[in-house]
């Protein structure tokens, strides 16, 4: 119906605004519904997007990692609105340097009062912040198989171990 | 509602009887190019109705059952299962343990299962409806594919943003 | 043939004349996010006669020319040149030295130019037939685009094997 | 011309099937035009590729890193029938774990014979093979600058010093 949809696009709306400039340290971003279309129903959503200190652009002009973290930020918004109790996120840090991979997972850390995370990564950083760390194998030609670690004890011996 | 356990045999390059448990927090799942890693998150979407081989890297859905290694020869059968604590009755059923499963055999033969018990897709979709889990929801974000609602158009990022929400 | 020196003044994230030195190994070229390194990559597609601005992440050409910043003013104009030591005389011009420019204006105005003097892209796409240099060649792989190649269809990827071989 | 196409396609399939077995330690892999098609400037062409210990499958079914792999090792066989007099690669080995990360660096070193590269990196492991490291900041907000650093001396430095 249009007013549910009108009531999330606007919490989304606002989570992202936000969450933006949380993990950007500044500047300022949008979702906007096509303006020219009478019916919000069928109206194309866009997307704006401005680092600080830089000017508003399209966002096909972004780096590879600033794209990252612009997604993130939606993506995270989308989860406030609309919740999902388990999030399985497969290699999403692959274009974050160091920096941007600490706030991405400290944003992460913020919703574990909401989801769980399954964090698939080859980031040494990442995968500092995991409570469970299991590793997978392929000793036997192209049979996986599951290592798991309780990570206090162990943890750069199985980052290595995988590696 | 709390993923408790993941568990996969003979998909893709788990013909072994392999299990995942999770708990609230993060859990990282980690190892070299081409281990399964990628694999454990095509389990889950397949588990929960994906309907497309391709958006599983397949050509068709036979490609999900292990098809054998220089050490193994293929798998008969490719089938997983989503645990789930249900004590806080998200899931609108009696039990306070949810087991969500499916299986494909090589015959083409394929079922979904709710405890144990043979069931529809439809059924699988009815009980997670509301609850922010499902193939169409934001909870699996597949490799490579973090900028995809930067990367759509205003109209497909419409469309997937609805499916969503 | 040897790439001796890019510089980019104007172009992209770099208001300031900036000058990349290249020797006959390996360079690296290395910095947090968004800090200007791919701006580098589409200043040598540029240069070699890009024509769509899609490619280089663009909506149009116009999209080359420094945008300002919150500490700076927009720049007037877009200027990228390649600069090759041509003592094995690959290239069939007699000079040593060979500079290969392009140049964009707010106007519009556009133009290449060959050892400073103006010339047609005609003229640059000439002088690098058959060198294994051009924007069609493999020599520039972008970010995100290394498995173009593999993600193809095989009648896709026929055209672009064509057109680097 | 039929026959350059033919013999290019030759050349570069000859050392595609060499350089995966390279690259992924053993398995097979080739380049096939469509059979079904007569004229050779006609045919599509087929990508086969099977990792060591592994089955033959679709190439949609390989992983990231083994997909990044498979097209380093083709593209590398077309640089070797065809060289380039330079190489600009921007964050191929964003998907590579460390084991391959090395291998991609070898294979770069092995092309020195015919190409200069540039190559852009978040990893420090691809850093490591560089004999010139050049750092891009952005201290001034949404202007790039150029820092310099000649790698002998202070590779550790620039390496954490952008990061
Ligand atoms: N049906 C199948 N039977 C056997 N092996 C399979 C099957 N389907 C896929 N595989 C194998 O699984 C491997 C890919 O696994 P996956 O994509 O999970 O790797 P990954 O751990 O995510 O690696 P990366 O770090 O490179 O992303 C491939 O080598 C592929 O051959
Ligand atoms: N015409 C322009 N004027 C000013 N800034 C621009 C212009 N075009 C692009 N930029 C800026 O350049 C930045 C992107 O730079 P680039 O893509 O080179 O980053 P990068 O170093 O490759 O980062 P990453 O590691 O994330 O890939 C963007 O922030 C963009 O705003
Ligand atoms: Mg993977
Ligand atoms: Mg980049």
């Amino acid at each position: 119906s249009r007013e549910r949809f009108a009531a999330i696009f606007q919490q989304v709306r606002d989570h992202f605004q936000q969450m933006f400039r949380k993990l950007f340290g500044g500047g300022k971003a949008d979702l906007v519904l096509d303006p020219t279309c009478p019916d919000i129903l069928e109206a194309g959503i866009e997307i704006l997007a401005k680092p600080p200190g830089k000017e508003l652009q399209a966002i096909s002009l972004m780096s590879g990692g600033e794209k990252t973290m612009t997604a993130i930020a939606l993506l995270m918004s989308i989860f406030r609105a609309k919740p999902s109790p388990f999030v399985f996120l497969d290699e999403v840090d692959a274009a974050l340097d160091e920096a941007n991979n600490e706030r991405f997972n400290a944003i992460v850390r913020e919703f574990l009062d909401q989801s769980q995370f399954i964090i698939i990564t080859h980031s040494k950083r990442t995968m500092q912040v995991a409570g469970t760390l299991y590793g997978i194998t392929m000793q036997e030609p192209g049979v996986s198989r599951r290592v798991s670690v309780r990570f206090e004890q162990n943890r750069d011996e199985v980052a290595s171990a995988v590696a | 509602m709390i993923l408790k356990k993941v568990i996969l045999s003979g998909f893709k390059s788990f013909p072994d009887k392999t299990e995942f448990d999770f708990d609230a927090g993060i859990t990282c799942i980690v190892g070299p190019n081409g281990c399964g890693k990628s694999n454990v998150v095509d389990a889950v979407k397949w588990v929960l109705g994906e309907q497309s081989a391709k958006s599983l890297r397949g050509d068709q859905m036979m490609d999900m059952i292990f098809n054998g290694s220089s050490s193994r020869k293929s798998s008969g059968c490719a089938q997983v299962d989503l645990i789930f604590d249900n004590s806080d009755r998200t899931l609108a059923v009696e039990q306070l343990e949810v087991a969500v499963s499916r299986r494909l055999f090589r015959s083409g033969e394929s079922e979904y299962l709710l405890n144990l018990q043979p069931c529809r897709l439809k059924d699988v979709r009815e009980l997670f409806l509301d609850t922010g889990v499902g193939v169409d929801a934001y909870s699996v974000i597949e490799q490579g594919r973090v900028d995809i609602l930067l990367k759509s158009n205003p109209q497909e990022r419409r469309l997937i943003f609805e499916e969503a929400a």
